[in-house]
């Protein structure tokens, strides 16, 4: 099962993960330790990039209309940042004494991996409340969670658009629908896709890419079926019922399909059983 | 987009330090 659920969390990440991991060992293989380089000057370089990350991230809250980006950002940007701080002082504690026990435990402490609090996300949350990995996680969450809601807002207006279909009794009205509807339709695709090829979890990524087909394969069955009750009901045939509850048929089949990849979508690794049952 | 480059840098200056630690750490063990 993959830790991080993005390519993109994932490869910024992972390797800090691993690395942490393997400081994690040689620290309590040799509880004692060896003298410790200086660190002041990557620690410095920590600060740096934690401070323009708290820019960047501010300019972001402020300009998005994301009600719940603008309320999670501010606390994992809080998170870093007491982690740099954490760091700071690990740092300036092992400059006074190379050889500093507390110093060593500061330092894994405040930069852990996130691996074994994402796996089990309620072990000792006390201990990891200073990781710099675990506040640039939830900090990457944020705003994954925040993209994930554009796409799905366009799957909304998908699903807005489709619920037009009962509306729609004349060959004009049919022309305009398929006009307002291929711009989102596209769009939507387009994203789920990307979202597809952008997820670690597999899947997840086999049920978007197929329910992504099938939402494919029933627009033009649809549209069809528009057009078959259009032309029923102006000839005035005996069909007109029958064509009728196919369309509805597509309708009902298509919008399951939408809501259900709306529910794939803000899947994560974790719900991993729940996907499976 | 500008968070992500963001924090690819906190990363990588996190990945500077922790590599600092490691190799010192690693001459013991």
């Amino acid at each position: 099962m993959p830790v991080f659920h993005t390519k993109t969390i994932e490869s910024i990440l992972e390797p800090v993960a691993q690395q942490v991991s393997r400081l994690v060992i040689l620290h309590e293989e040799a509880e004692d330790g060896n003298l410790m380089p200086d660190l002041s000057r990557p620690v410095q370089a920590v600060k740096i990039a934690v401070d323009n990350l708290i820019k960047v991230g501010n300019e972001t809250c402020s300009v998005s209309n994301d009600d719940l980006l603008r309320k999670d950002l501010p606390v994992a940007l809080r998170r870093v940042e007491q982690s740099s701080m954490f760091l700071i002082d690990a740092a300036s504690l092992l400059k006074q004494d190379p050889y500093s026990v507390e110093g060593r435990k500061m330092l894994i402490e405040g930069a852990r991996a996130s691996k074994v609090q994402a796996i089990v996300p309620f072990i000792k949350k006390s201990r990891i409340r200073h990781c710099i990995l675990q506040g640039v996680s939830a900090l990457l969450l944020a705003f994954d969670e925040s993209e994930v809601r554009k796409i799905i807002e366009i799957c909304r207006d998908v699903l807005e658009q489709l619920a037009l279909v009962e509306s729609v009794e004349l060959i004009e009205q049919l022309v305009a629908f398929v006009k307002n509807l291929s711009p989102i339709l596209s769009r939507m695709t387009k994203e789920v896709d990307l979202r597809e090829k952008e997820l670690t979890h597999q899947i997840h990524r086999q049920l978007l890419s197929r329910l992504l087909e099938q939402v494919k394969n029933l627009t033009p069955a649809l549209i069809s079926g528009m057009k078959v009750y259009i032309t029923a009901k102006m000839t005035g045939g005996h069909t007109i019922v029958e064509s009728q509850e196919n369309r509805d048929f597509i309708i009902g089949k298509l919008s399951d399909e939408i809501h259900e990849i709306i529910r794939i979508l803000q899947l994560t690794a974790f719900d991993d059983e729940e996907t499976w049952e | 987009e500008q968070i992500l480059e963001a924090a690819k840098s906190i990363m990588n200056a996190a990945s500077a330090l922790i590599k600092g630690a490691t190799a010192a750490q690693k001459e013991l063990v």
